[in-house]
């Protein structure tokens, strides 16, 4: 994946970090300390759509962008900046009755981005 | 990241300014933990629970606590057998003697002894056996009784007696004497000993106490 920096319009990984502390979740979630909550951001245009992340290289692109450039007029759209790798997020808290509960919750933290 | 006419790329509403984008994520994030977890609000604590109570867990749930070695490793864990040799005996009482050698069980604690004896009995007959264990008596050298096991046998075949803590207590000094007495007239104690194939035997478990390291018999 591509991992948003500086000025890059392109699709990448914005990384968002939630502190526990900070929004004041700290008393009932024991661990972590926080959450990684990243999430893709960024345009995909034609010559870039359908690959995914890492597996664009600069060669590939200036040669789809050579492609698009021949079709008929290149508009945006039809391709998105999703989630191409994500991993769960483990949680250890208190319940309501203060038991305290170990929960694996799915695909919660964003690894990587690419165009659909 | 915003258009020329400061839209939004994806849907077109106005951008938000970086103060109420942080905050829009932030509410984003719990609510979808709080989804999530099937929760419609955050947990409220009606009582603090200890540090105690969650050092416990945590360690729990991270298994053996770091440096600690593996129940296996804390001591090594083996069987020893030893044959029976036989004794004194008469009609209905038999003295079955088993020896551990010093380098065998020298330093381990000895955690449990079975006996192990083979038995064959007419069909539907009852085998009542008494199985006294022994310790040598410190002042006159002679054998006294420590305990005793009363025994029904109703079938012919391999069974098996775990033996109490003198059993066991004997067995790390290197000697377990044990007196088989027969109650009933259906077969005499010393039926017990059977042939080559069915000599009776004790299966001492013994860990090492760490204090060395003894290769399985």
């Amino acid at each position: 994946g591509i991992d948003c920096q500086g000025g890059s319009r392109m699709c990448c990984r914005q990384e968002f970090f939630v502190d526990f502390r900070e929004i004041g979740w700290d008393d009932w979630i024991i661990q972590p300390e926080g959450y990684a909550m990243n999430f893709c951001t960024g345009q995909c245009p034609l010559h870039v759509a359908g690959i995914p992340g890492i597996a664009a290289s600069f060669h590939t692109a200036v040669l789809n962008l050579l492609k698009a450039n021949t079709a008929t007029g290149t508009t945006e759209g039809g391709s998105c900046c999703v989630p191409t790798a994500q991993k769960p997020l483990s949680l250890l808290y208190y319940d309501r009755d203060s038991n305290i509960v170990k929960t694996d919750i799915p695909d919660m933290v964003v690894e990587a981005c690419g165009c659909s | 990241t915003p258009r020329a006419d400061n839209q939004c790329l994806v849907c077109g509403e106005p951008t938000l300014d970086l103060e109420s984008q942080r905050k829009l994520l932030l509410n984003l994030a719990k609510r979808s933990i709080l989804d999530k977890l099937h929760l419609s609000q955050r947990p409220i604590l009606s009582q603090p629970v200890s540090r105690a109570a969650l050092r416990t867990a945590l360690q729990h749930l991270r298994g053996p606590p770091q440096g600690a070695l593996p129940e296996a490793d804390r001591g090594q864990e083996y069987e020893i057998i030893s044959f029976a040799e036989t004794g004194l005996s008469n009609i209905n009482q038999t003295r079955l003697d088993f020896h551990f050698s010093d380098r065998t069980v020298g330093g381990m604690e000895v955690q449990q002894v079975r006996l192990m004896f083979f038995v064959q009995l007419p069909p539907n007959t009852i085998w009542t056996l008494k199985v006294r264990v022994l310790v040598l008596d410190p002042h006159d050298a002679n054998f006294t009784l420590a305990t005793q096991h009363l025994l029904e046998v109703d079938a012919s075949g391999w069974h098996q007696l775990f033996l109490g803590p003198e059993a066991q207590a004997a067995c790390s000094q290197g000697h377990l004497p044990l007196e088989l007495v027969s109650e009933s007239q259906i077969a005499q104690s010393s039926d017990i000993l059977g042939g080559a194939a069915h000599r009776p035997f004790v299966v001492a478990r013994v860990r090492v106490g760490g204090k060395q390291r003894v290769r399985r018999h």
